[in-house]
């Protein structure tokens, strides 16, 4: 009944390209990174080390996202209920 | 101007193509003769969705059935949680992943080929955007989903939503509304999404789910009722649909509800063939002009015609596709004029609701005439409200323009018993005052539906109108001089005389 948290995050880079977005992701152990289409310097990242499904925030990955000049924003991102018609 | 059902003169071989009653209706599985989505007038018309993709947002697409596999897009196809370009549906004990290639042959399955049954746009491509075959969504998948590859999918084709329960009030998230701007603002996408359940305290939920952020640029759907829309599909307690299944098989129990929105995507998509350059407004224009009322029947909620003659229902919106009406009007179809944007005004004293009759409020607007983004001929019409109740599932909520058109924002959820949250800035939508002209006095009911006494409190409401400055039917070419065309064509010319004349009169009085 309570929150979900994935291994997904989005972050979000003050500048630079995939590439850039593509060291910060391996430096923190991230193991996927890609682009958002519709968010400029938007990214999403994925972690093969969390679990998919989890009761409790990552905030280790979050803070240390954060702490990173190069990023933004960070966000892990909270699973909710979507069902087929 | 209906044909006679018996000269439709279509022969397909498919061994379930007689039981696709939405395609051509003649009665069986106990319809009605006649309400089907008349895509046979289309595809005599030689329209069968050549050039078009149609991206299926939902479990995956078993790629190798030999109903589908011709009309495959591979390269369209992707799943964002797995990131695997490969997205076949992922095996259950089951079958529960089996939702997206049934959805996929109601819009694509190829024809004439002794296989299953005839997708509405059997020449058309799907992509399978594999995303739903997991316990939960992250707005992310969501988002990347819904924006995977814009320029190669036109038309995105969603058959879920939020828990149906009666009482969730969800809608897309941050990204997700991103996306979608994104994709419709930037690049020609239209997005089709399925509203609700069967379920009988589903069906006012409906009203404030999807609806929530108000987004125009969807073209919502519903198989079932009471939801303030653009049109519906409509079934009739003939629930399950013959399509492709899982594993190179064959069903007649697809979910009807599912099935509304590849459908619509078919239509959709045979217009797009007609006219490549249509835009979701056009599209919608176009649902407005030819959706009919066909033999739509309610006892309670009856036809009715808003302020510039457009025949609506608060049930079945502007009525059933017709996609025959469609490609004709979309081939010669002129891109209608800029959208404007307009704050038509604002209360923000609280008002007590009374616990019986009702709390009604006017408020008078000159949708910003003399301003850059004045709104004379409007489509959408957005009341954002914030209210607070004891019990939100009685609040009742409806709106009626100076036009005299009533559209019923909110109705009774029985099942909604939250009494903290209410509605925060909520933006409830209706398109059925559609073509009117917004300046004058336009009021607000509120009110409680339920056996017990209720409180409440109306904090915010506040007007917004969208629509264009210039009538948008002027430069249409009219071939059919009964259809709803000839007459909101008609109805703006006078208009535009009358304003002219008017105008000239002020003048010379001033001088």
């Amino acid at each position: 009944r309570g929150a979900v948290y994935s291994n997904h995050f989005l972050v979000e880079l003050h500048d630079g390209g995939q590439a850039e977005a593509e060291r910060v992701a391996a430096e923190h152990g991230f193991g996927g990174v890609r682009k958002l289409p519709f968010l400029e310097s938007g990214y999403f990242f994925y972690h093969n080390g969390l679990a998919k499904a989890r009761r409790r925030r990552s905030l280790q990955h979050k803070l240390r996202l954060e702490k990173d000049s190069r990023v933004r924003k960070a966000v892990q991102q909270e699973g909710f209920i979507r069902r087929k018609r | 101007g209906y044909r006679d059902i018996n000269d439709i003169d279509i022969n397909m071989n498919d061994p379930l193509f007689t039981k696709q009653w939405y395609l051509i209706n003649t009665g069986q599985a106990d319809g009605t003769p006649g309400l089907d989505l008349n895509v046979a007038e289309a595809w005599e018309l030689g329209y069968t969705g050549k050039g078009v993709t149609i991206g299926i947002m939902d479990d995956g697409i078993d790629y190798l059935h030999p109903d589908l596999a011709s009309n495959y897009n591979a390269k369209a196809s992707y799943d964002f949680s797995s990131n695997d370009p490969y997205p076949y549906p992922r095996y259950t004990d089951d079958w529960f992943n089996s939702h997206g290639t049934r959805c996929a042959g109601e819009v694509s399955a190829a024809a004439n080929n002794n296989i299953c049954g005839v997708g509405v746009a059997y020449n058309s491509k799907v992509a399978g955007i594999r995303m739903l075959d997991q316990p939960f969504m992250t707005d992310i998948i969501e988002a990347s989903s819904i924006s995977h590859m814009p320029q190669v999918i036109d038309i995105y084709s969603a058959s879920w939503g939020p828990t149906d329960n009666g009482k969730t009030v969800d809608g897309p998230r941050e990204l997700t509304l991103q996306a979608m701007a994104d994709g419709v603002n930037k690049v020609t996408v239209l997005i089709i999404w399925v509203l609700g359940q069967n379920g009988v305290y589903m069906l006012e939920l409906k009203t404030v789910t999807w609806e929530h952020n108000a987004f125009a640029q969807i073209i919502k759907l519903s198989p079932y009722f009471k939801v303030p829309l653009m049109f519906t599909l409509q079934y009739f307690g003939i629930d399950f649909i013959a399509t492709t299944d899982l594993y190179g098989n064959c069903t007649l129990r697809h979910s009807g509800t599912s099935a509304a929105a590849p459908e619509a995507a078919g239509v959709f998509a045979l217009a797009l063939e007609a006219n490549l350059h249509l835009t979701w407004r056009d599209m919608q224009h176009l649902t407005v002009l030819t959706s009919k009322r066909n033999q739509l029947h309610d006892e309670v909620h009856r036809w009715r015609r808003n302020g510039v003659g457009l025949e609506f229902n608060h049930l079945f919106g502007y009525g059933v596709l017709d996609a025959g009406a469609m490609v004709k009007m979309a081939k010669d179809w002129k891109t209608v004029p800029e959208r404007f944007h307009c704050v038509g005004g604002s209360i923000q004293e609280p008002e007590k609701i009374p616990p019986s009759g009702k709390l009604f409020l006017t408020l008078t607007t000159d949708a910003c005439e003399g301003k850059e983004n004045f709104v004379r001929y409007l489509e959408h019409v957005q009341a954002v409200i914030t209210v607070n109740s004891t019990r939100r599932g009685d609040l009742n909520i409806n709106m009626t323009s100076p036009m005299g058109t009533k559209s019923i924002l909110l109705s009774r959820r029985p099942r909604d018993d939250d009494s903290k949250v209410g509605f925060d800035k909520w933006p409830f939508m209706t398109t059925h005052t559609w073509g009117e002209d917004p300046r004058g006095t336009w009021a607000l009911e509120i009110g409680f539906v339920g056996s017990q006494p209720q409180r409440g409190v109306l904090k915010e409401w506040t007007l917004m109108l969208h629509g264009t400055q210039s009538a948008p039917y002027i430069d249409q070419i009219v071939k059919d001089y009964q259809s709803k065309l000839a007459m909101s064509k008609k109805e703006e010319l006078e208009e535009e005389l009358d304003e002219a004349v008017e105008r000239s009169l002020k003048s010379i009085l001033s001088k």
